[in-house]
């Protein structure tokens, strides 16, 4: 099993070749200066899916695009459907960084009736009471969620019921899903709970 | 050196406690159902900071509560810059989850003439020129990054020299900092990616 750290790292290469000028190749020691990781990390984290680049030489840029690509699954366009569209649901709607990298947010849904029917940057806003019936038909498998806490929970049992199977949660509530299911939180307060603890505790990250 | 990962778990139970409506004991166990994570770990991340609860009673609340406010530095109040009053600024502005947990977003930067002297949800826009001054004068030593990535390190340059000492980045990009900074980032397009390749290879999480 890849460890969490490498996949997230993965990411990062990936988007350090998309945003590479170069044609040619590149060695793990450009890439480290690009990414911030060590070279050594970087060429550790490439073993894990055999054998590519040269010694010395380095990797060729569209092999290790095209690897990369493959195994991160953004040789498709992915689907997602944002649920919530309020303060931060909007926000996200406006970010360009998600369809730059495969994700395109496609559906965005929300309970309000003064939401739905109307258009954001784009995007219609469908009512969630629906979302079955659209997620199936637009082969949607990603969701993200922005609704209130005490909403949480019944959404994500609807969004698995209809057939999404990851997730990736804003709302800082433990959400519970069957193992199938892929979650992933981003909890913004804890984060900066953790950057008062290293303040604190004088922490060198 | 305590794991990044347990710190990021403290939050979660410092944010249970807060909500939690018991006023006497709590054990281990119901520490466990309500953040989800297993009674081992909860038990194996407090012995860090030494002995309390009695086993088999529990932890008392009020005494685990006041340890944890004193392990994250929570028991202050922490005065927070935001800089970039754009979409996922403003998004953040309104965000009361902050301030419950401690953290005063009490100004905001921009370099928009447009926006510089605009109030947002209460909080008055001030021009990133005048950074230093108002950082100090307000004591604030972590700051919110969410401007365009060709900006990114000079508002991280000026931050630091201005005496901001800890800073939660938005931009998906990589922004260097001396080793006393502590710098987080939160790369959403990353963690999209992350739940990619976990449907792509069936990882079960
Ligand atoms: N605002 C931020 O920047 C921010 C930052 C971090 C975390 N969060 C979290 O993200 C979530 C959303 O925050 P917000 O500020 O956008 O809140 P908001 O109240 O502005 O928006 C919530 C939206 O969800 C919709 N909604 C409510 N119940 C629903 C349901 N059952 N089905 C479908 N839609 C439903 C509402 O109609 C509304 O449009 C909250 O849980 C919040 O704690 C927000
Ligand atoms: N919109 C989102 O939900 C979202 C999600 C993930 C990441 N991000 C990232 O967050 C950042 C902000 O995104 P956004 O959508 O809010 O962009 P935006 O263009 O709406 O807002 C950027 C703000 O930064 C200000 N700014 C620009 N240069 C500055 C400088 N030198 N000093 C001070 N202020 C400056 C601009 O005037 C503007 O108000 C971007 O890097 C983006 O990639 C945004």
């Amino acid at each position: 099993k890849i460890p969490s750290m490498t996949v997230r790292r993965l990411f990062l290469y990936y988007r350090a070749l998309l945003e590479s000028k170069d044609t040619s190749v590149i060695s793990s020691e450009e890439l480290a200066e690009i990414t911030g990781f060590s070279a050594a990390q970087i060429r550790k984290d490439l073993t894990y899916f055999g054998q590519f680049g040269t010694p010395g030489r380095g990797y060729n840029i569209d092999q290790l695009k095209q690897k990369l690509i493959q195994i991160l699954g953004v040789d498709r366009e992915w689907n997602v459907a944002l649920v919530g569209a309020g303060n931060l649901g909007r926000a996200l709607l406006t970010y360009q960084g998600f369809k730059q990298q495969g994700f395109k947010v496609s559906t965005v849904f929300d309970k309000d009736k003064e939401k739905v029917g109307k258009s954001y940057h784009g995007v219609l806003i469908s009512d969630f009471a629906h979302a079955k019936e659209i997620i199936k038909s637009h082969d949607i498998r990603i969701a993200i969620i922005a609704v209130p806490a005490v909403a949480a929970q019944e959404v994500v049992d609807q969004l698995v019921e209809a057939g999404v199977s990851a997730i990736l949660n804003f709302v800082p509530y433990r959400i519970k899903v069957p193992p199938h299911i892929k979650l992933l939180n981003i909890d913004m307060a804890a984060e900066l709970g953790r950057l008062s603890y290293y303040l604190t505790n004088d922490v060198v990250l």
